[in-house]
């Protein structure tokens, strides 16, 4: 359920993209949809890191962190006004 | 701002020395906060040039904001909200706008104060009135909105930083953060590093942790960690009691006045059931016992502001509102919405004993008004987060202060001065403290610097501005802490007081590359996906070379001793003040290590000429764990200063 979920920023090593893909946005949605069926592209990100946020379960995120390309996957973290 | 640009030097009289392009400047400072509002007259683009041919940004609409809001001086303005959404659920658009609008006033101030344009007749309901302008009063100005009611998001933060970062900006400011993580899990961090290596530079607030020691949030290298001091002016407020006695406290309540007479006086705590009464959080005073009284209430908790709208909820007609511990005696002025005034922990202390004691108590309430020339200032404020850095003990952090107490600058019109539902009045111009505002005051200098310096790099900017920082007042004796009453240290202010007007010739700087960063991450010993996630690049530390984070070329230097021996740190220094021989000077509290510096003397023949030189600090004696000394490196041809702060600590 989607209470289960939670937002995790995944970083991804940008050289490693098949060359059956033209774009990386491409390249992140098809690993993505290799763990979930249901799971969106928050954002992709191309100069801040390499990589997208999108909303997982916490098996979801073990599960991606072994597919080819991923470095890693950060929960998401929430900063405050200072 | 109203007196910041006056107490920092940067009056009529060395306008010359920011010689930015005609009226307008092509610098982009970029803010993510909580938005804008676009209507305050800090983003008049009068006199202002076309939009820099550089710029890629854009004005994003949304609810009641247009892309016709932007302007020559607002250039842009973009929101962020998916990450918060996904975990929050969809913004309530009846309290807060889906747009760059700021409905809650903190991204207008900030981003005002780093480079707001000049408003004539600003004041806060008539306090501190004068002039208002931001730091780089003619750069521009693009609004990242990333913070919500419910919190900023580390994913909308991200994207915010990857679009200011396509969009071209020169500056970030960020007066936000979150907790303390590695820098690989930390995205602010990250953001930062990708943003550093376009030669972006990048600001960050210290935090409001203090004084407790190591609260720094936002400790990367490659961010400017700014922390608070407090300004030369004040509000100051009487709180009179019936035994005679007068303290001075402050206030920004501005209404009607309290009869010219004594009132009954009240301590919160015995008027509430609540075990934690004296707080006067909402609904635990009973209005029975406050009722045409004034109520003395304990600071903590929640807003302080809050507390003097449940005392008047309660029937209270006026507020004392006294510091603890945690607090001392630094004054943070409010808009309260009854008479009110906020006194020190000696005062307040005091002033509890009469009202719990006296039989009869009675105390009066007596508006000032605004003063300025207070002395000394700046003193740091004790809510700016303290060092020593926890995560890498080995750079001291913050870098320097800013001013950050009772700052005045744009503000929303969607919220009162207070920030409360029930607050609603509405002003152009709000004062409000934090390391929120003394973040901003360095981006928009650091903004002026890059308008003098077009060719200096984040870290070049940064080495200026902490290098000629002040250490001590015009007396030579040492800032002060507000929090202890005592000199600061350098755990404390960093390098220093910021002080723009020298930094734009600060003789020598201490730069960096993206390449001594990767050698600092390798020194961490991050693994090779965690300096990845980082750097977003596949780097591989060099197995045959010696990583230090001691030789990271940083313009001040933490030294943590973990026995007797010798420690060694080497800096490389870059000529940008032209030829000159610099001579060195060590100071330090202790005698218990020794600080030598090798060569003592750099002879430059030309400027952007490098010299290295190696510290070495002899500990021959020990102390308990916990120990801390500080000293300082100072680098001078006669004409400039090149000042390092050191701090010793024994672990």
């Amino acid at each position: 359920s989607s209470s289960d979920q939670g937002t995790y920023i995944v970083h991804m090593a940008k050289s490693q993209m098949p060359s059956s893909f033209d774009l990386h946005s491409n390249w992140y949605d098809s690993s993505l949809r290799s763990i979930s069926d249901s799971a969106e592209l928050l954002y992709t990100y191309e100069n801040a890191i390499h990589g997208f946020s999108t909303r997982l379960t916490q098996e979801e995120a073990d599960s991606l962190m072994t597919q080819p390309g991923v470095i890693s996957v950060l929960p998401e973290h929430r900063y405050e006004l200072h | 701002t109203t007196r910041t640009p006056l107490f920092l030097g940067l009056d009529e009289h060395t306008a010359d020395l920011f010689p930015e392009a005609g009226s307008y400047s092509d610098v982009v400072v970029g803010v993510l906060d909580t938005g804008v509002w676009p209507e305050s007259k800090s983003y008049s683009d009068e006199g202002f040039g076309p939009i820099p041919s550089s710029w890629k940004g854009g004005c994003e609409a949304g609810t009641n904001f247009t892309a016709s809001l932007c302007n020559r001086k607002l250039i842009g303005a973009r929101f962020f909200a998916r990450g918060y959404e996904s975990t929050m659920g969809p913004i309530d658009e009846s309290k807060e706008s889906r747009s760059p609008r700021d409905d809650d006033g903190h991204g207008t101030h900030t981003s005002s104060t780093a480079a707001g344009s000049v408003v004539e007749g600003a004041s806060l309901l008539g306090y501190a009135s004068g002039t208002a302008r931001g730091m780089a009063p003619r750069a521009r100005v693009a609004v990242y909105k990333v913070c919500w009611l419910g919190g900023c998001f580390s994913s909308d933060i991200l994207a915010a930083i990857d679009k200011a970062i396509a969009d071209n900006v020169n500056v970030l400011s960020m007066s936000l953060g979150g907790g303390m993580s590695d820098y690989y899990r930390d995205g602010v961090a990250i953001g930062a590093f990708a943003a550093m290596e376009r030669g972006i530079l990048v600001s960050c607030s210290a935090g409001n942790a203090g004084p407790s020691s190591s609260s720094l949030s936002n400790v990367a290298p490659w961010i400017t960690t700014v922390g608070a001091g407090t300004l030369d002016r004040d509000f100051p407020a009487l709180a009179i009691l019936g035994n005679g006695k007068n303290f001075t406290g402050v206030s920004l309540f501005k209404g009607e006045a309290l009869p010219d007479k004594l009132l009954p006086f009240i301590y919160a705590g015995n008027a509430s059931n609540a075990t934690n009464g004296n707080l006067c959080m909402t609904g635990t005073l009973i209005p029975e016992k406050v009722k045409g009284k004034i109520v003395m209430c304990d600071r903590g908790i929640n807003a302080r502001v809050q507390k003097g709208d449940v005392v008047k909820a309660a029937g209270g007609v006026g507020m004392i509102l006294a510091n603890t511990a945690a607090n001392g005696e630094e004054l943070v002025a409010d808009a309260h919405l009854l008479p009110a005034t906020t006194v020190g922990e000696k005062a307040g202390d005091i002033i509890r004993h009469y009202v719990t004691t006296d039989p009869n108590p009675t105390a009066s309430i007596s508006i000032l008004g605004t003063v300025v020339g207070v002395k000394p200032s700046p003193v740091v404020a004790a809510f700016s987060s303290r060092g020593p850095n926890s995560i890498t003990p080995n750079i001291l952090k913050p870098d320097l202060i800013a001013p950050g107490v009772n700052i005045l600058a744009a503000w929303t019109g969607a919220a009162g001065p207070t920030g409360l539902a029930s607050d609603s009045r509405r002003v152009e111009f709000n004062i409000i403290s934090g390391t929120s505002m003394s973040c901003p005051h360095v981006s928009g200098l650091a903004a002026l610097l890059k308008s003098v310096h077009p060719e200096w790099s984040p870290a070049a900017i940064r080495s200026a501005l902490m290098t000629t920082a002040y250490k001590t007042y015009k007396d030579g004796k040492p800032l002060l802490d507000i929090a202890t009453g005592k000199p600061s240290t350098p755990f404390d202010h960093g390098a220093g007081h910021v002080s723009p007007t020298t930094a734009t010739n600060p003789g020598l700087i201490y730069d960096l590359t993206t390449e001594d960063y990767l050698g600092f991450l390798c020194a961490l010993n991050y693994t090779s996906p965690q300096i990845r996630s980082v750097s977003r690049r596949n780097y591989t530390c060099d197995p045959s070379k010696s990583y230090s984070v001691a030789d990271l070329n940083y313009p001040s230097f933490a030294v943590n001793v973990d026995g007797v021996g010798a420690y060694k740190y080497t800096r490389t220094v870059t000529s940008v003040g032209g030829a000159g021989t610099y001579s060195v000077k060590v100071t330090s509290e202790t005698t218990g290590v020794k600080i030598s510096v090798e060569p003592a003397v750099l002879n430059f023949k030309e400027a952007n000429e490098k010299k290295s030189y190696t510290v070495t600090f002899t500990v021959d004696s020990s102390k308990p764990s916990g120990s801390n000394s500080f000293g300082s490196i100072e680098w001078s041809d006669g004409k400039h200063v090149v000042g390092s702060p050191v701090a010793i600590s024994w672990t």
